[in-house]
């Protein structure tokens, strides 16, 4: 028996807003420690990797581990049914081939079941070490997500710049070129609102400007967002979920022609 | 390379 309630169900339905744009399908893998999901986009570019740890729900039991694949256009299709402060629960039964989310409303009142099949996937999964990080940059995701829509109207691609006084973000492209600096945060009232940057040598990268916007979608989760990077490795853009958990998402560098 | 591979050049598949 499988089963995952969560109070603050609108979590999930923001979680599926944030993968469901680069990812068709999924497995939702879960064991004692919590539900995992890693998939790579249908060009292999990019990889999303979100981990809900056991202890964030609200009740969490999985007597054996279980690997849930979903298409994830009809996962978000019945999330979209929750309200935003519905309670949300995931149940499945050992070796069953549905999934059933149950949303209830605050008052109880309203009670929805819906049952969705799932599917085999046969998905390769690729092992992440732990790795240290050249540069690694905090700033509000906001802040972010504002700078990867103003900067993809100029070009395809985005360098990124970190050096100790700030960070750069470029682009340029036919009607001309945008520069965006953004300076290390003097004195922090509110973590939240800060640009934090860690940097033990100054990286400069490009990345493809349409997989930064899918990784925006992102943006309700946390406050904040953390940039990691290392000369010719993937970029690391990571949300933390309060309380609960993580998405990260990985990006390879485009390398130039 | 093969774009398609591009993810896999950097880790290793499992």
């Amino acid at each position: 028996m499988f089963e995952a309630r969560l109070l603050r169900g609108s979590i999930l339905k923001k979680v599926l807003e944030a993968i469901k744009d680069l990812l068709t399908q999924a497995t939702f893998d879960c064991d004692d420690s919590g539900i995992q999901l890693q998939a790579m986009d249908n060009s292999h570019v990019s990889l999303v990797s979100l981990q809900l740890r056991a202890d964030g729900f609200d009740k969490y039991r999985c007597d054996r581990n279980i690997s849930m694949g979903m298409n994830l256009n009809s996962v978000a299709k019945i999330l979209k049914c929750a309200g935003d402060k519905d309670t949300v629960t995931m149940k499945a039964q050992d070796n069953a081939d549905t999934v059933t989310f149950v949303f209830e409303s605050p008052n109880q009142e309203k009670v929805s079941d819906y049952e969705m099949k799932l599917m085999n996937l046969d998905l390769e999964h690729l092992g992440i070490p732990e790795t240290e990080y050249s540069c690694t940059i905090r700033m509000p995701s906001a802040e972010f997500a504002r700078i990867c829509r103003d900067l993809s109207q100029f070009g395809d691609s985005m360098v990124i710049a970190c050096t100790k006084e700030g960070v750069k973000f470029s682009a340029t492209g036919e009607i001309g070129s945008a520069n965006i600096k953004l300076a290390q945060t003097a004195s922090v009232d509110k973590e939240e609102e800060a640009v934090i940057i860690e940097m033990d040598e100054p990286v400069t990268l490009t990345f493809a400007c349409q997989y930064l916007n899918y990784f925006t979608k992102a943006t309700s989760l946390s406050p904040q967002v953390q940039l990691s990077m290392s000369a010719d490795v993937p970029l690391v853009v990571e949300y933390r979920i309060q309380d609960i958990g993580h998405i990260r998402y990985y990006l390879a560098p485009k390398i130039e022609d | 390379i093969e774009r398609q591979d591009l993810m896999s050049l950097y880790y290793p598949k499992l």
